[in-house]
C-alpha cells in the first residue's frame, strides 16, 4: 500500500536550515538523505496506485530517478515502453521528455495515436569511446491532467543520430 | 566555423569559436540582441587574514579577494543539432562542464551545469560560480526573489535602512535566490532562472553571478566544527540555469510562467507495454 506519510515527515525535518543550506555535520546530512530516500519508495507506490485508477490499466509503474545521470534501466533495455506524463498545474504544459536509451531509433506515439517526431541525441562522455544516446520528444499533458506516450524501438533502421565527434574534432584543431 | 550558433524560432545564442563561451544572445521574437560573456570562476577561500580571523565555511561565505579566478580560459566544445534540440556541450575542466541547450519551440536558453568534484588537495577551498557580464547600464541595481514570491530590488554596497560601512564587497553583496535574478536597463531585461536555493549577485554593473557549488577545507567556527567538505572525492552537483531575454515590460509574464513549469514540471513515470485492466474493488 502506498503511503505519502513518510515523504511529508521527512520534508518537514528538512525545513531545518541545516538541511537547506547545508550547515549541518556530514553524519546529519546522510540521515536527512535517509529519511528522503524512505520517504520516496511508499510514495512511488501511492502514485503508481493514483495512475493504476486514473488510466484504468494496473502496470509496473518505474521511476528513474537517477534521469538527471542519464540512467533509466527500462527505457535503456526495452523494446517497447510507455512514459506517464502527470501535470500538477493547472493549466496545460508543452514538455520535452528526454529518457536515455540504447543506440537505435524509435517510434513515438501520443496518446490518440499519432506519431510525434524524435530525436536521439548522443551525449558525450568524459570516456573517448562511450556516447550516451538520449530520446527526446514533445509532450503534451493536459491540466491536473496526465498523457501516456508509447515508445517503440525500430531495430531494423540505421539511426540518424548527428555524430558529435567529427564536429569536435574540427573544434579541437582550432 | 566562423559562426558558431545555437537557434530555434525564438532565440539565437552566439558562442565564440575560439574560446567556446557564450557571447551574445538574441531574442528573434522581440528583436532584441545582448551581448553575454557566460563562463565559470571559482574564489577562493579565506582561511582568515590579519583582519578577521574569519575562514570561509558552511555558514560563513568569506572570499579570500574580490576577484575570482577562471575555472578555464576556453572550453572544450562538441556541438550537436537534431530537429528538436540543438545543444552545445562545454568542458571547462575535468570538474566544470555545461550544456547549453535550445529546444525547438522554447522561449528561453537552458544551461545545463555539472561542477564537481570541486578539488581541495593543494589546502584551497573553491566557491564556484556561473557569471553573466552583459553591457547592460544596470547602476548597480538587481533582483532577487527573497522566498520564491515576492522580487526585492538589491542594491550594491547599498542597504535601505542604514549606512553601510561595507568590509566584505563580494559577501556584503550576496543575496538568496530561491528561483530567480535579474539585471535590466530601460529596454531590456535578463533573467536567470534556478532549479534550486542559490547564493547571487551583481557585483559590476551588467554583471550577474550564481554560486553553483563549494567545497571548504576548514571550520568557520560557527558551532558545526567541521568543514564543507564531502566525505572521499567530494559530490558532482548538476542544475539547471533558465535564461530569458525580453523587454523590460513584458519580462515578469514570461518568467513567472516559466518559474512555475519548472517548480510544478510534469512528473515523469515509465512502464513496460501491456499490463491489466485495473478494477478499484
Amino acid at each position: 500500500s502506498g503511503n505519502c506519510a513518510p515523504l511529508n515527515e521527512a520534508m518537514a525535518v528538512l525545513q531545518h536550515h541545516d538541511a537547506v543550506t547545508g550547515t549541518a555535520r556530514q553524519l546529519v546530512a546522510e540521515d536527512y538523505a535517509r529519511q528522503l530516500s524512505e520517504g520516496w519508495g511508499p510514495s512511488e507506490v501511492l502514485l503508481s496506485n493514483a495512475l493504476a485508477r486514473l488510466s484504468g490499466s494496473k502496470k509496473t509503474f518505474t521511476f528513474c530517478r537517477d534521469l538527471n545521470i542519464s540512467i533509466c534501466p527500462l527505457s535503456q533495455k526495452s523494446a517497447s515502453f510507455q512514459v506517464i506524463l502527470y501535470n500538477p498545474l493547472g493549466r496545460k504544459v508543452d514538455h520535452m521528455v528526454r529518457l536515455p536509451v540504447s543506440k537505435s531509433s524509435f517510434h513515438v506515439k501520443d496518446p490518440s495515436g499519432q506519431t510525434v517526431p524524435n530525436s536521439v541525441v548522443v551525449v558525450p562522455s568524459a570516456e573517448p569511446q562511450e556516447h550516451y544516446p538520449e530520446l527526446v520528444f514533445s509532450a503534451s499533458v493536459p491540466a491536473l491532467g496526465f498523457s501516456i506516450y508509447s515508445v517503440t524501438k525500430i531495430s531494423h533502421q540505421k539511426p540518424s543520430i548527428p555524430l558529435p565527434n567529427s564536429i569536435s574534432r574540427k573544434f579541437r584543431s582550432r | 566555423f566562423r559562426v558558431l550558433a545555437i537557434e530555434n524560432e525564438y532565440i539565437r545564442a552566439t558562442f565564440n569559436p575560439d574560446t567556446g563561451f557564450l557571447t551574445e544572445i538574441r531574442n528573434k521574437d522581440k528583436n532584441l540582441l545582448l551581448p553575454v560573456n557566460q563562463s565559470f570562476f571559482w574564489y577562493g577561500a579565506s582561511s582568515g587574514d590579519l583582519e578577521s580571523w574569519q575562514t570561509s565555511g558552511a555558514y560563513i561565505f568569506r572570499p579570500e579577494g574580490r576577484k575570482p579566478y577562471p575555472v578555464s580560459h576556453y572550453a572544450q566544445i562538441r556541438l550537436v543539432k537534431t530537429p528538436l534540440v540543438q545543444e552545445l556541450h562545454q568542458n571547462f575542466s575535468a570538474w566544470c562542464s555545461q550544456v547549453v541547450r535550445l529546444y525547438q519551440g522554447q522561449r528561453h536558453l537552458e544551461l545545463e551545469w555539472t561542477v564537481g568534484p570541486i578539488p581541495v588537495g593543494e589546502g584551497w577551498g573553491k566557491e564556484v560560480i556561473s557569471r553573466f557580464d552583459t553591457p547592460l547600464k544596470t547602476n548597480g541595481l538587481f533582483y532577487t526573489d527573497s522566498n520564491g514570491r515576492e522580487i526585492l530590488q538589491r542594491k550594491r554596497d547599498y542597504r535601505p535602512t542604514w549606512e553601510l560601512d561595507l568590509w566584505e564587497p563580494v559577501a556584503g553583496n550576496y543575496y538568496p535566490v530561491n528561483t530567480r535574478i535579474y539585471i535590466k536597463d530601460r529596454n531590456m531585461q535578463l533573467t536567470v532562472l534556478t532549479d534550486r536555493s542559490q547564493g547571487g549577485s551583481s557585483l559590476g554593473n551588467g554583471s550577474l553571478e550564481l554560486m553553483v557549488h563549494r567545497r571548504l577545507v576548514k571550520d568557520d567556527g560557527r558551532g558545526l566544527q567541521e568543514p564543507l567538505k564531502e566525505n572521499g572525492s567530494g559530490l558532482v552537483a548538476r542544475g539547471r540555469h533558465l535564461v530569458l531575454l525580453d523587454r523590460v515590460g513584458e519580462a515578469a509574464a514570461g518568467h513567472r510562467l516559466l518559474a512555475e513549469k519548472e517548480v510544478l514540471a510534469p512528473q515523469v513515470v515509465l512502464a513496460p507495454d501491456g499490463g491489466a485492466l485495473y478494477h478499484p474493488q
